[in-house]
């Protein structure tokens, strides 16, 4: 994995490091990059929308998504983070050090399984508590409205949070959002006091509730029923949160180990 | 200036300050402090399982001699000609001036954690825009 001059111009790959020397190397590269070890993703599919919104964001970032433009990426030109041309798109970029998009893991926590699309269940335990949260979206996309009425909904985001007995769960109000009948896309949601909290306190992590309201009807109804796309729908179009970063400068320093 | 103008007598072929220097004395002598290319490949590292980009990327280093006149280094510090004229007076107990990176900069990596959760992170001091005399 390492290549280096061969005193000709020309690049040849370093062969005679010892195994256990090579492994120690990768074990250095890891915890520069902050991690204990080689994440082991289950089965990742770079087509569902959690990766896809973020491959994209990278290759925009980086012009056509080339290795080469990598070499743009200059600390002084650049003091922020992230390149000030998606400014507009995201303003939330230019004060974030690391964006990191969560995967919705409702079926993993046993009281919000039976309400799947309505329930969303993001895992902030890989986390730092140290990283500030700066901004925050829950994503869903909303495809038309397949029964043709002229009509807007209230979607409103609860987060759930423990009640006073084991077995009581409240929902608090966290944002909402008016949306026409035929709107189709991504919906964007800002549940940044959310992940805030996710972040400082883990477990106060209990998930997050959709509620549906037809304006004129007054009628609560199902996310599928206005073309919320669930967990039976498109991979590309599943819903996902987008969370922004601000790294504490205290991690920034490497550790001497 | 004596040993300069020794040295350049001596001198058959500079193919470039990226080479080893060839001499009639038949001894290889080290190049002037630059950057040279060191790329780590992701892939080769077995990690395209969780990292999605890039496939990998020029970290460089620095390597080379920090020797008179410096200004045929790229990019010494003041204080590297102080450095190299106490090595001068006492070579065996002052260092040499150090050829070391001057200027760093980020890349950024777009990866999968445990969770399937994709982070895009931008790493500092990565890798090696620069080298100097230090």
């Amino acid at each position: 994995g390492f290549y280096t001059d061969n005193g000709l111009e020309q690049s040849v790959m370093v062969s005679r490091i010892p195994h256990r020397v090579k492994k120690e190397f990768q074990q250095e590269i890891l915890t520069l990059m902050g991690l204990h070890h080689k994440p082991k993703p289950r089965a990742p599919g770079k087509e569902t929308s959690a990766p896809r919104f973020m491959i994209d964001l990278y290759n925009k970032l980086h012009g056509s998504g080339a290795s080469g433009s990598i070499e743009d990426d200059d600390e002084d030109e650049h003091p922020h983070f992230f390149s000030r041309t998606l400014e507009n798109e995201m303003p939330k970029l230019n004060s974030s050090d690391v964006i990191m998009s969560f995967v919705n893991h409702v079926h993993k926590i046993h009281f919000l399984r039976h309400e799947r699309d309505r329930t969303f269940f993001f895992d902030f335990g890989e986390v730092s508590p140290q990283e500030t949260v700066t901004g925050a979206e829950l994503r869903l996309y909303k495809a038309k409205d397949r029964r043709g009425r002229h009509t807007t909904y209230h979607i409103e985001v609860f987060t759930i949070q423990q009640g006073v007995d084991e077995q009581d769960k409240i929902l608090v109000p966290e944002t909402n959002h008016l949306v026409s009948s035929d709107f189709e896309g991504w919906i964007l949601m800002n549940v940044t006091n959310a992940a805030d909290s996710w972040t400082i306190m883990p477990a106060s992590n209990m998930g997050l509730y959709l509620k549906i309201t037809d304006m004129s009807t007054g009628q609560e109804l199902r996310p599928n029923h206005i073309g919320i796309v669930g967990h039976r729908g498109d991979p590309d179009k599943q819903a996902f949160l987008v969370c922004f970063f601000k790294m504490s400068q205290q991690l920034h320093v490497r550790r001497t180990r | 200036s004596a040993r300069r103008q020794m040295d350049t007598r001596t001198a058959v072929s500079h193919r470039d300050d990226s080479h080893w220097t060839w001499r009639r004395t038949r001894r290889y002598v080290r190049p002037v402090c630059r950057r040279k290319t060191m790329y780590v490949d992701f892939e080769d590292l077995g990690w395209q399982s969780w990292i999605i980009a890039p496939e990998g990327y020029s970290a460089f280093y620095c390597d080379g001699d920090c020797i008179f006149p410096l200004g045929l280094n790229m990019n010494a510090t003041n204080h590297a000609i102080v450095q190299l004229l106490l090595h001068t007076v006492k070579s065996q107990t002052m260092p040499k001036p150090c050829c070391s990176p001057t200027k760093l900069s980020a890349i950024s990596v777009l990866y999968f954690d445990d969770n399937s959760n994709v982070i895009l992170k931008k790493y500092r001091s990565m890798k090696v825009k620069a080298c100097g005399c230090h």
